[in-house]
C-alpha cells in the first residue's frame, strides 16, 4: 500500500 | 450533491420569486464550503481518478460558487446579516495552522488539501450558530443540513469498508470526518425527532 500518491476521494 | 443542488435550486432566480429565497442560510458557511472545495480540488486537472470523481468536483465547486453568488450578490437584500455573525477567522486560522503542522506531505497541494479537510469539518459551524441564534430552521434548510451531514457520515462507512477490504485508511480524513459528523449529531437528533414528523425545528429560546 505505501504512501498514497494522490487523493482519490471527494 | 442533493443538498447543494437543493440550495442552488431554492436560491435560483428562476425557481423562486426573490422574496421567497430561503432565509436562515449562513452565507459564511457557504463561503467556507466554497473555499473547502476549491482548496481540495486543485488537482482537478492534474489527477484523473474517474469521470464520476471529476464530475462531482466540478459540480461541488460550480454549485457552491453559484450559491455564494446568489446569496451574497444577487439576493443580497434577503441575506440575514444580523444572525450570520460567527467569526470565520477563528475557524480558518486554526485549520491553516494545523494543516501546516499535521499533514501527509509538506507540499503546497497537500497542505491545501489538508487545510480543506480540516476546514470542511468546521464549515457548518456558522450555520449551526445561525440556527441557534434565529432559534429555528426552515424545513428546506433542515433537509439541506441533513443531506450535508449525512454526506460525511456515509463516508465513514466507506472508510471502514476500505480499511477492511483495501487495507487503506487516511487518518486525517477520518478524524476530520468524525469531528464533522459529531458536530451534526445534535442537529440530526432535531431533524429526526421534529422535521420528519412535519414539525419545524424551533430551538428553546
Amino acid at each position: 500500500e505505501g504512501e498514497q500518491l494522490f487523493h482519490d476521494e471527494l | 450533491a442533493a443538498g447543494i443542488g437543493l440550495l442552488v435550486g431554492m436560491n435560483c432566480p428562476k425557481a423562486v420569486k426573490p422574496r421567497d429565497v430561503i432565509t436562515g442560510i449562513s452565507g459564511r458557511s457557504q463561503i467556507l464550503f466554497l473555499v473547502t472545495y476549491v482548496a481540495r480540488y486543485l488537482d482537478l486537472l492534474t489527477n484523473f481518478v474517474s469521470v464520476y470523481n471529476t464530475a462531482m468536483k466540478v459540480f461541488f465547486i460550480a454549485a457552491s460558487a453559484a450559491t455564494v453568488y446568489l446569496m451574497l450578490f444577487k439576493f443580497k437584500a434577503t441575506y440575514d446579516h444580523n444572525h450570520d455573525t460567527l467569526r470565520v477567522e477563528f475557524l480558518i486560522a486554526p485549520c491553516a495552522l494545523l494543516a501546516l503542522v499535521v499533514n501527509h506531505d509538506f507540499t503546497p497541494l497537500e497542505i491545501l488539501w489538508t487545510f480543506s479537510i480540516y476546514l470542511e469539518s468546521v464549515a457548518i459551524l456558522p450555520q449551526l450558530f445561525m440556527v441557534s441564534k434565529t432559534g429555528e430552521a426552515e424545513t428546506i434548510t433542515s433537509h439541506y443540513l441533513f443531506a450535508l451531514g449525512s454526506y460525511r457520515a456515509l463516508y465513514i462507512l466507506n472508510w471502514i469498508y476500505r480499511y477492511y477490504f483495501d487495507n487503506f485508511f487516511d487518518l486525517i480524513a477520518i478524524v476530520a470526518g468524525v469531528v464533522q459528523t459529531v458536530l451534526y449529531c445534535d442537529f440530526f437528533y432535531l431533524y429526526i425527532t421534529k422535521v420528519l414528523k412535519g414539525k419545524k425545528i424551533v430551538l428553546p429560546a
